[in-house]
């Protein structure tokens, strides 16, 4: 019996956070 | 073994207290740098990407978004001190790409380009539709309005006579008909009382600037001339580090010596 070899999947990064926080106000 | 996989750079929250350090760098650099408009505080990063440098170090590849203060360039009163100008006064923003470099926990800034534009018409008006809006700087009235308070000021100062260094905001106010006007002065040799021909006052060698706020208003058959000035310490000529000769200096903006360490404001003299 032939079977696929096993596949590690890779861990993706998690996105950073960004952009970051508004410190006054968007315009 | 698998090759190695994923960036060749190291991703960074861009709210994680190094990015923050690294900007807050990168902000008073363009703050040191500028010698005219306004100084500008960290709003917002918008990226950040962190690169190996050989033989040692990190780069820090960052855009971040800025918004002007009250202060202007000439002041020394540290940024952190200084109000951010309100949506209600027309507020300018900057969008900033830097490269700041960090060695022995130490950052330095390699590079920095910043580009700056107000608020649009239409977001003013949408919070108050009666504000007055940002005028050309270069606009008959705004050249007029700031050379009328300019005058207004030397006659009624008995010290130095102070010469325009340039004008940094001006709005046109519906009614009453008005000019306001921000304007930056130098103080020159000369004593105002006593200046006949301005053109041969030359600038202090310890250069001295102050900061000033007018409104001209138009009345029939004349016109009202309401300023404030406030003279800053003298800003003694400090040599300063410069970055990567590459680098270009911010939009608008020329190096000047580095303001001194313990600013102090003298005045404000009003008229």
């Amino acid at each position: 019996k032939v079977v696929q070899p096993g596949v590690v999947a890779a861990v993706s990064p998690v996105a950073p956070p960004c952009p970051g926080r508004i410190r006054h106000f968007k315009i | 073994a698998p090759p190695a996989i994923g960036p060749a750079y190291r991703e960074l929250n861009c709210d994680d207290p190094e990015t923050e350090q690294a900007a807050l760098v990168a902000v008073d650099y363009i703050n040191k740098h500028l010698s005219r408009g306004y100084k500008h505080t960290l709003n917002q990063i918008d990226k950040v990407k962190v690169w190996p440098r050989r033989p040692m170090g990190e780069v820090f590849e960052m855009e971040i978004d800025t918004l002007e203060t009250t202060c202007h360039a000439l002041d020394p009163t540290p940024v952190v001190n200084c109000s951010v100008r309100q949506l209600t006064q027309h507020a300018v923003e900057g969008d900033c790409d830097f490269r700041v470099l960090k060695q022995d926990g130490q950052f330095h800034v390699l590079f920095a380009k910043c580009d700056s534009s107000p608020d649009s018409a239409e977001d003013v008006l949408k919070v108050c539709p009666d504000c007055p809006l940002l005028a050309p700087l270069n606009s008959t009235k705004v050249v007029h309005a700031a050379e009328a308070a300019l005058r207004t000021f030397n006659a009624h100062s008995n010290g130095s006579y102070f010469q325009l260094v340039d004008v940094s905001r001006a709005q046109l106010v519906p009614l009453p008909v008005s000019t306001y006007v921000e304007f930056a002065v130098a103080a020159t040799d000369c004593v105002a009382k006593e200046v006949t021909d301005p053109a041969k006052c030359n600038l202090l060698a310890e250069q001295q600037y102050g900061f000033c706020k007018a409104t001209l208003t138009e009345k029939v058959g004349g016109e009202d001339v309401a300023v404030t000035c406030a003279v800053f310490q003298t800003q003694p000529v400090l040599p300063q580090p410069q970055p990567d000769t590459n680098a270009p200096t911010p939009v608008g903006a020329s190096v000047v010596p580095a303001p001194p360490p313990a600013p102090m404001v003298v005045g404000p003299l009003v008229v």
